[in-house]
């Protein structure tokens, strides 16, 4: 059974990562071109100067999110995933052989743009962070539902554009609660930097709910 | 080798619906809330009276897109597809016997919203259309360059909203041109009905390529 053994993976990179080596990780997925990078730009440019920050980006092709990264001075392993439609802990588990683990104080881990594939794989994280951005229109939360029971926080972003296509944020709000009745949802616009205080302090809460 | 099953099977669906029946098929893909569903409700808008339309619909879960199609009055097949990343050819057939092939002129396919994994499951259709929106970012293109491939015609949407995430459209364009270059793109809103009369126009061309 892949899923069990991945499961298994996923809990020894956890052990391995966050209690051996005491690093805060965060997994960010989503839709295609929802604001996940843009987000982690912006936890990354908010964190103390004294934050050794390590990030793994997995995406289909290039090195797009990777060198935005690079720009902010973090180290990086970039992984491409190709056909492959998700991150899974075997891929995870290489990119961290390219990162400094004695280093690294915390560890943000973006998945590959998609809203199905991504539920069964987790990859050993404390907190997985879900981002849909408003402009894929207010219904993208109860066609996932499944992927939102997955994960542990919502962010709902670009909020300053949800005009534009006339979406409800209480109605994707009440749509995370209604589906996934404990999970917190957060609204921001990770372009003009709203919402990011609130987001960064959920990860911090995930980062002690078990030293 | 289950891909080339499947490839077998999306031929056999080829010849029964377009062949056997006369009726012209195109299959919408693309970024999950790009706008597959508005500018399909667009062409069935715009379709003379006496156009016979019906719609196979896949989403993760619910009705949401099947309802939308209905209330143009047009037949519909909704196909739930859980935790499968994309429609197939088998779930295509299945869905197709809820449909009176008789009576139809034009099928519209719409896949789930997956930027990956419908690359390598066509499903039997004249024209594969792979719609993605200008707020996903204008890495796009080239972060999935074997989709882009594997489609034969480009749809960038919702450019109203192009430059609220500062979306550089020729170089969308020029990067599609770069990754398949025999592949036209069209530059649509959805919403406000711009765009549509070309990319109707190029639908109508992909059903006389093979009469
Ligand atoms: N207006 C607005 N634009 C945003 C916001 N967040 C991100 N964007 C823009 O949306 C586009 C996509 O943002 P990314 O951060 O690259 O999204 P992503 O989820 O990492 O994309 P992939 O990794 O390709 O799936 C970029 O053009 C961003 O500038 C926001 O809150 N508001
Ligand atoms: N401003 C603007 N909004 C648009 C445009 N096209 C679609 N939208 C909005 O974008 C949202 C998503 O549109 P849909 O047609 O449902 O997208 P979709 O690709 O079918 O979504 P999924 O089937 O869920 O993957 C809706 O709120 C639409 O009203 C456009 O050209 N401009
Ligand atoms: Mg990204
Ligand atoms: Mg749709
Ligand atoms: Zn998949
Ligand atoms: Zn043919």
């Amino acid at each position: 059974d892949i899923l069990a053994q991945f499961a298994e993976q996923a809990d020894d990179l956890h052990e391995r990562v966050v209690h051996d080596h005491g690093i805060f990780v965060a997994e960010f997925l989503g839709a295609t071109g929802s604001g996940k990078t843009r987000l982690i730009e912006r936890l990354i440019e908010r964190a103390p100067d004294d934050e050794e920050i390590g990030v793994i980006v997995g995406d289909v092709a290039g090195e797009d999110d990777a060198t935005r990264f690079r720009e902010l001075g973090v180290s990086v392993a970039n992984v491409n995933t190709g056909k492959e439609c998700h991150l899974d802990p075997g891929l995870v588990e290489d990119a961290l052989a390219e990162l400094d683990l004695d280093a690294l104080d915390t560890l943000y881990i973006e998945n590959v743009g998609n809203m199905v594939c991504p539920a069964d794989f987790p990859l050993g994280a404390q907190a997985r962070v879900l981002v849909v951005s408003a402009t894929e229109g207010d219904d993208v939360v109860r066609k996932h539902p499944l992927l939102f029971q997955a994960c542990d926080g919502a962010v709902i972003n670009k909020v300053d554009i949800a005009d534009a296509v006339n979406a409800d944020l209480d109605l994707m709000e009440s749509d995370v609660s209604e589906i996934a009745p404990e999970m917190p949802t957060f609204r921001t616009s990770a372009e003009h930097g709203d919402g990011l205080d609130d987001l960064a302090g959920y990860l911090e809460e995930r980062g002690h709910v078990h030293a």
